[in-house]
């Protein structure tokens, strides 16, 4: 899941 | 994505474009820290750079252009466009952004979750903008009648760092290995220097007064 890669916030 | 993040995506954005478009439509940029907007502009300019390295979903590339985009035209109109420059009270706005980087990137070189050019420029860019909000609260403090879009813009960046924190505390629990701590303190420090402003600004919406924050 690329959403739970640790940059993937703003 | 959870909702929290997603709300709080979305408070940021709303925070950017009342900004923009005060400036935009009243051709004034009074009140505002020209000192904080560049502050901004750094800490995009140096997170975003894994635009062109890593591709996580069109949404979060898509974002990241506005928040780009919108930070260095708030930036431009302030410094360039000829009628809203002339609205800049730089005698007010005195902060030394010098004393905010430097210490950034000597924390970022000793404390990144791995010593690379990526992960230290991500570090420094996290601990800027965790005190990038400063010359504005002091702006702020120095501005006598603070009017309502500018109140209105640092209390919508005060909502979305704490729906920020809603969101960390959802993920920790509902994903495996989601433990941030450079992300978390530094988000956590963040908000708690909107704690003292969001005091005052329901003050003010209570008592229906206008917003003044004490010298």
């Amino acid at each position: 899941d690329k959403d739970k890669h640790s940059h993937d916030e703003l | 994505m959870n909702i929290f993040r997603l709300a709080g995506d979305m408070t940021h954005l709303a925070s950017v474009l009342v900004l923009l478009l005060k400036i935009h439509t009243i051709k004034s940029c009074a009140g505002v820290s020209l000192k904080t907007q560049e502050l901004y502009a750094i800490v995009f300019t140096t997170r975003y750079l894994d635009i062109f390295t890593d591709f996580i979903s069109l949404y979060n590339t898509f974002m990241k252009l506005i928040f780009l985009g919108s930070s260095y035209s708030i930036v431009w109109y302030i410094r360039r466009h000829k009628i809203v420059r002339r609205s800049y009270d730089k005698n007010q706005d005195t902060f030394r952004h010098v004393f905010l980087i430097l210490p950034c990137i000597v924390l970022a070189l000793l404390i990144n979750e791995k010593l690379t050019f990526k992960e230290v420029l991500w570090a420094f860019s996290l601990y800027l903008e965790a005190v990038a909000i400063l010359p504005q609260l002091v702006l702020l403090q120095r501005t006598k009648n603070i009017d309502n879009l500018t109140g209105q813009y640092v209390f919508l960046l005060g909502v979305y760092r704490a729906l920020y924190i809603v969101n960390w505390i959802y993920r920790y629990f509902t994903e495996t290995h989601f433990v941030h701590w450079i992300t978390w303190i530094s988000g956590l420090v963040q908000t708690l220097l909107y704690a003292d402003f969001f005091y005052y600004y329901f003050q003010s919406w209570k008592t229906n007064q206008k917003l003044q924050l004490p010298a």
